[in-house]
């Protein structure tokens, strides 16, 4: 038979505080800006069953619903970036050009299972 | 950390981390567009399209400023009325495989705005050639050696001169092609240039003697970066 066990709000799935810092990485020398950014990462439970707020897929819903029957057999559905932002870095490249990069997905804004 | 840190600057676009010798100061320009970016307009948030430059209106995810590695020419004696000649050069072989050129700018920089012409009815007269290939260099005229690409007069010469160099750009791609450009700034012959020989040559080069540098901003975009972004599900 199934069971149902609360999980605390704060562990659901969710996006979590990174801050990534370019000097704590030896980069600030040839970056010149940002000096670093909040890049966030996802953590957390996609439990059964699953909330809208969880931002989830048909295949994560019967996911859950599976773990729920058989948790040994079949994990949890996954928590990842649903939702991402680009950032621009200004930096000097390996000829002392001065360079504008604009860069994809660098920002997780939003997790989902 | 080596190893993590080479394939996280390969994903970024570096083939390896930079180390600046002699940085160049931040162009304007590039703090100007990196500050806008990064306060997004209260009117549009998240409406910003990173993958077109909207200050010169062209498709673009990377914009780089690149310092000129040329040498300066002098040909003339004190005597000639040619104030400036110089060979400009850009490494624009950094440019990776699969970026398309959109954009590349010449920007001449002088120390100050002149507002006097050279003299009486006198004109400043900018040119600028193609490098010659090494094969023609031996030639004894520099006429015969050099194609003209633009030529431009001023009565008075500002502080930045602006010339669009997007298609050169694109030849440049072409290493073999890449030659670089040669500069000359001179006063016009005509009425009164004998009058003109008769005062020392800084006289009639001033504005023109105050030439800093130059550079070349190029715009170019990776298609393959600026794919749209997952839609919320």
């Amino acid at each position: 038979s199934s069971y149902y066990a609360p999980v605390m709000p704060s562990s659901l799935c969710k996006p979590r505080r990174l801050y990534i810092s370019f000097s704590d990485v030896g980069w600030e020398n040839w970056i010149i800006a940002p000096q670093g950014y909040m890049a966030n990462y996802c953590l957390g439970e996609c439990p059964f069953p699953l909330t809208t707020e969880l931002n989830s897929t048909n295949h994560a819903i019967l996911q859950t619903m599976v773990h729920s029957l058989d948790p040994e057999g079949t994990p949890q559905p996954c928590c990842v970036p649903v939702r991402l932002s680009p950032i621009s870095v200004l930096f000097y490249d390996n000829h002392d050009n001065v360079v504008l990069r604009h860069y994809e997905d660098m920002v997780v804004d939003e997790c989902g299972c | 950390l080596s190893t993590r840190e080479s394939l996280l600057l390969k994903s970024l676009g570096l083939s390896a981390k930079p180390s600046p010798r002699s940085p160049a100061p931040v162009p304007s320009v590039l703090w100007r567009i990196f500050q806008k970016r990064e306060i997004p307009s209260p009117w549009s948030p998240g409406q910003e399209d990173a993958c077109r430059v909207e200050e010169f209106n062209v498709p673009g995810n990377i914009v780089r400023v690149f310092s000129d590695q040329g040498h300066f020419l002098h040909s003339g004696g004190p005597r000639t009325l040619l104030c400036l000649e110089k060979h400009l050069y850009f490494t624009l072989s950094v440019l990776e495989d699969g970026e398309q050129l959109t954009m590349a700018q010449l920007q001449l920089q002088f120390g100050h705005n002149s507002y006097r012409a050279p003299g009486p009815g006198q004109v400043f007269e900018l040119r600028l050639y193609r490098a010659p290939p090494p094969s023609l260099r031996e030639l004894p005229s520099p006429a015969a050696r050099r194609r003209l690409l633009l030529a431009q007069s001023f009565a008075q010469l500002h502080k930045l001169l602006l010339f669009n160099l997007t298609q050169v750009g694109r030849d440049w791609r072409t290493p073999s092609r890449n030659l670089g450009l040669v500069l000359e700034i001179s006063v016009s012959s005509g009425t009164g240039s004998s009058a003109l020989l008769g005062r020392p040559p800084g006289n009639f080069c001033a504005g023109a003697d105050s030439f800093l540098d130059a550079s070349l901003l190029v715009v170019s975009l990776q298609p393959g970066q600026c794919k749209a972004s997952r839609k919320k599900r």
